[in-house]
């Protein structure tokens, strides 16, 4: 099963993420 | 010589055997690995007719009858192996897990959907946006055309995916709705424009792949407040990067439950993607819903507003703070939202 997000977020929005990466619930995906 | 060659033939070699064999395995390890994470592997995309052949497969019942037998309760002295054998095989880890007794479990199906220790999961206060599973990031980034990575280089179309959207009178989009309904938005080029609400915004996405022995439950990831719910009855085909690698528009051939809405920065939705085993979706606030069900009209969805129907969605008992107004279903980042379900 797999969890799709798409939202829309200003131009400066950054993930902080890798693919690949783990994750668990509650961990911050990215910031602005 | 025949005495030689009689003593070659006679006498087993382990080092050159564990060479060769050692050798091809971890070359088959790296190549696996390769394909599935290396960004500059190109992909291999399955034919039309290799999709069409893998749709014919009888996957939404093999799901059902996988949820049937899951759906068993086994006797007490089973549980242990059975769940045991689980554990081993997908890596799970049951000191998260609320009760560790794995006696406490009726069947598979509830220990797949077995909850966590209050404080095993904190959510970050310094990010907006939080995971919403446990689990593995397969692709994130920006949408660039209208078209979103499902892993790199493999793509599937928003509106395929989303559905059609209406524009509303306010300029805000909840993708269609009866509360929402002025003019159908035609123009894929524009799909992805009419959705935002602002030109000094992007549109972004992150996939998460949870595997069989991940936490299965899933929760916001942000303060939002959700307008629609749009089910979208489809194939039950995998979803682990492999598959993702090699099917286009795999996303959007799945059986999938879109709940979209509005954040502080305008925008924003989560789906849920059913697969062959876990093929029901659940969302708590939501008591309507129903997937994997026998009834399966191909390429229909069917919508369920959550505007100005504040009264007919129930809180469900021990779902704190989930708030239903009259403008749609109010979310907090972290709370839970609901599960997938073995079948």
């Amino acid at each position: 099963s797999t969890i799709v997000l798409l939202f829309e977020a200003p131009k400066n929005f950054t993930f902080c993420l890798q693919p690949g990466q783990r994750i668990r619930v509650g961990e911050g995906l990215g910031s602005l | 010589g025949r005495h030689t060659d009689r003593r070659v033939l006679s006498w087993p070699r382990p080092l050159p055997i564990l060479v060769v064999t050692g050798g091809g395995y971890l070359g088959y390890q790296y190549y696996k690995r390769r394909s599935h994470w290396d960004e500059r592997a190109p992909p291999s995309l399955a034919s039309s007719r290799q999709v069409a052949l893998y749709r014919s497969f009888p996957t939404r019942l093999v799901s059902r009858a996988w949820g049937r037998l899951n759906g068993l309760d086994l006797p007490t002295w089973l549980r242990k192996p059975i769940y045991s054998l689980y554990i081993w095989t997908f890596g799970v880890n049951m000191q998260e897990a609320a009760v560790e007794d794995l006696h406490h479990y009726k069947n598979l199906g509830e220990f797949f959907r077995r909850r966590l220790k209050p404080a095993v999961r904190p959510v970050c206060a310094a990010s907006c946006l939080t995971s919403p599973a446990d689990g593995r990031i397969l692709h994130f980034g920006r949408v660039k055309n209208s078209e979103v990575e499902q892993v790199k280089g493999v793509t599937y179309s928003l509106e395929n995916f989303l559905g059609p959207q209406m524009s509303c009178s306010d300029g805000k989009t909840l993708l269609s709705g009866p509360q929402v309904s002025d003019q159908t938005v035609s123009s894929t080029s524009s799909f992805r424009d009419h959705l935002m609400s602002s030109p000094a915004s992007d549109l972004f996405h992150v996939v998460v792949y949870l595997a069989p022995g991940d936490y299965h439950c899933f929760h916001s990831p942000t303060d939002w407040k959700v307008g629609l719910r749009r089910h979208f009855p489809g194939s039950l085909m995998s979803v682990n990067p492999g598959v993702a690698r090699w099917v286009k528009e795999l996303f959007c051939l799945n059986e999938r439950v879109v709940l979209s809405g509005q954040w502080q920065h305008g925008f924003f939705s989560l789906t849920a993607v059913g697969a062959t085993n876990v093929g029901s979706i659940r969302v708590y606030f939501d008591q309507e819903l129903q997937t994997n069900t026998p009834r399966y009209r191909k390429g229909s969805f069917y919508d369920h507003s959550y505007v100005s129907l504040g009264d007919q969605v129930k809180r469900p008992e021990g779902e704190e703070g989930m708030e239903s107004l009259d403008r749609g279903v109010v979310l907090q980042k972290g709370q839970p939202v609901g599960e997938f379900n073995l079948g």
